[in-house]
């Protein structure tokens, strides 16, 4: 206790990329980039029930328990290093 | 396994690949090297070869590029998407394109490549003791010059071994200037620069003028990493400054301070608080040679494994002691069959792989009697011992075989064993050449006995010897028999009738009329290149022979069978 406390400090760094994706967006865009569900509708609208299919083939494929949610696990396999070919071709 | 839609694949075996540029993440050799791997991994399993080209269109155009590269598949920058490739097929089909803004290493961080030194070229040993101190990168310590360097074992001080990292002031890469150092300063569009840069250019690679002025001359090129470079920040590619001034504290090393998500970094010049100028410390990085491996399984036909552990699986991860998952081998398989046949085996170069049994020893024959002894020539012959213990069995890849009196002759290194078209196929020797053909090399090339004088010849490099009988001609040079003095040796011989005989030399043959008038008249090209080693007729059959196969050409000219030499004309 002796040692002094060195005082962390947050700083902002110039050109830093931050990704600003919550993880709902991160999956949308996940599932459609590698053909588990369809590019949006002009209208925006994408089904709970289509999200929650195209969850569970991602999980599928990736080996992961298929929840159809978007739990912990599957969030890190998106998040993970990966090839850019479609796993699912339309 | 998973193939494309269609079953998409090649419809050749013989695929070609082009690198078209590099990143500098890595030496141009070790690129190269982990590319040459990956496609290893797949024709070690399939009779697919791949041959790499360095113009023209290939069937596998390989590049490395960033963000938006220009076939409308963006990559994302650092992480998350490494690479893609695109099924076989036509035009940007087949080909891979490797995301450059990832950090590209053989998997366990930067492997630093040296050049010039006193260590031919090895990879830097960190960390390394030099001067007391420990180091853990290049170094431009101990020079004036400022070339960083690194020790390529664990003490310099004891070994005395090192090169040079890779640095802009030793050479560049890609460009237009064969590879030649930065010149510093260079001027471009007026302004003058002290260091590589990006400017002028949207992808952010780093390039430098190769002369003083690049407006004047134009000649330019890209800039190697540095094994301290930092990805990513505002400085991609610019090495760590050590020290570095950081909210008024001095910092010797990378550092995660500042930073909420931990992440070390480093600034890229002496004081991050004036300048603020910095980036993200090298990771282990991506292994090349894995990603490259997947991704020419896509560019051969397999799309995504969900096996895990299968290459073709779509996350990366690394493993160090790689091989293909039986999920991948059956995808392949599935696509262009396994290794088959001999002639897969010899177009693949694997000459020395399969089963070698130990046979029982065939009895020597009477006459001459099979040596046991060394024996001197009189000649300027080599002399050689012979064993007699010595299967043929044993032999991978004999000197020639040819016919001889009606007997087939199997000879290697000064010794031939001679199977009697009389004894029903039993198998004789070892006999020395020296004994019965003293005149002959123990290395020969070719032989074969003209069916109409019955004059033996025998061809060593660019020399030859006839026999008839016991009486000898030669050495006399090939050139005497008409070939080109460019011809380094005879490597088969086939006979076409009494006093006609085809000469092989690798894709050429010549055709002689007559032996005794010694003219050439034609010189062809065989269809299959460096394919004939010896050749041999045998009742009616030619068999085209090289390292452990044969093909059998029947009278049709026909190859109606390929096999093994010991197994099928030995009986082994």
């Amino acid at each position: 206790w002796c040692v002094p406390l060195k005082k962390s400090v947050s700083v902002t760094f110039p050109g830093d990329v931050l990704k600003n994706m919550t993880d709902t967006e991160l999956a949308n865009s996940y599932l459609q980039r590698f053909g588990y569900m369809d590019v949006q509708h002009r209208s925006g609208f994408q089904s709970m029930a289509s999200t929650s299919k195209a969850l569970m083939r991602m999980q599928r494929q990736m080996g992961l328990e298929e929840t159809g949610t978007l739990d912990k696990s599957t969030v890190a396999a998106m998040k993970a290093p990966r090839c850019g070919v479609p796993d699912v071709r339309s | 396994y998973q193939t494309f839609q269609g079953d998409l694949k090649w419809d050749h075996h013989d695929i070609t690949y082009r690198i078209l540029n590099y990143s500098p993440d890595m030496g141009a050799s070790l690129i190269d090297d982990a590319f040459a791997r990956a496609f290893k991994v797949w024709s070690d399993v399939t009779p697919l070869t791949f041959t790499r080209l360095f113009d023209g269109i290939a069937d596998i155009m390989v590049s490395f590029g960033k963000a938006d590269h220009g076939d409308g598949y963006p990559f994302d920058g650092k992480d998350g998407l490494l690479a893609h490739a695109f099924p076989p097929g036509e035009g940007i089909q087949g080909d891979a394109h490797f995301d450059d803004d990832e950090n590209w290493t053989l998997g366990k961080g930067a492997a630093v490549k040296t050049s010039f030194g006193n260590a031919e070229g090895a990879l830097c040993h960190f960390p390394f003791s030099f001067g007391g101190k420990q180091y853990s990168t290049c170094t431009t310590e101990g020079r004036s010059d400022n070339l960083p360097w690194c020790a390529t074992t664990a003490d310099y001080g004891r070994d005395k071994k090192f090169g040079f990292c890779p640095s802009e002031l030793l050479y560049t890469f890609d460009g237009n200037s064969n590879g030649k150092a930065c010149v510093f300063p260079f001027v471009f569009l007026g302004e003058t620069y002290e260091g590589c840069t990006t400017e002028g250019r949207s992808d952010g690679y780093r390039w430098c003028s190769t002369t003083e002025n690049f407006d004047k001359d134009k000649k330019f090129g890209f800039c190697p990493n540095r094994d301290t470079a930092v990805i990513g920040g505002n400085s991609e590619g610019e090495p760590c400054h050590f020290p570095f001034v950081f909210l008024g504290n001095k910092y010797d090393s990378c550092t995660s301070e500042g930073r909420g998500d931990g992440r070390l970094w480093c600034a890229t010049t002496s004081n991050f608080d004036t300048d603020t100028k910095w980036g993200f410390c090298q990771d282990r990085g991506y292994s090349l040679f894995l990603v490259a491996a997947h991704e020419f399984g896509h560019a051969l036909g397999l799309d995504h494994s969900n096996i895990r552990n299968a290459l073709m699986y779509p996350m990366y991860s690394y493993v160090e002691d790689f091989s293909l998952h039986k999920d991948d081998v059956e995808g392949i398989h599935y696509l262009y069959g396994m290794i088959l046949s001999p002639c897969d085996v010899i177009r693949k170069g694997i000459f020395t792989t399969g089963p070698d049994p130990i046979p029982t020893i065939p009895s020597p024959g009477p006459d001459p009697k099979p040596d046991t002894t060394t024996t001197k020539s009189t000649t300027t012959t080599t002399t050689h011992p012979v064993d007699p213990s010595q299967s043929p069995c044993q032999i991978n890849k004999f000197d020639t075989i040819t016919e001889i009196d009606g007997d087939l002759h199997f000879f290697k290194d000064g010794q031939y064993w001679r199977m009697s078209s009389k004894t029903d196929g039993g198998l004789e020797g070892p006999f020395s050449m020296s004994k019965r053909w003293p005149a002959v090399p123990v290395v020969v090339d070719t032989a074969f006995e003209d069916l109409a004088t019955k004059k033996i010849y025998f061809f060593s490099g660019t020399r030859f010897w006839v026999y008839t009988g016991q009486s000898v001609l030669g050495p006399r040079s090939i050139e005497k028999l008409g070939l080109s003095s460019t011809v380094e040796k005879v490597e088969g011989a086939l006979q076409r009738g009494k006093g006609k005989v085809l000469l092989f030399n690798g894709e050429n043959y010549w055709r002689h009329f007559t032996l005794l008038c010694t003219i050439v008249c034609t010189k062809h090209t065989t269809r299959e290149r460096r394919l004939i080693l010896v050749i041999v007729c045998i009742v009616g059959n030619s068999y085209f022979c090289r390292d452990s196969f044969y093909w059998r050409m029947n009278s049709n000219r026909q190859v109606d069978r390929v096999g093994y030499v010991k197994y099928d004309l030995l009986n082994c």
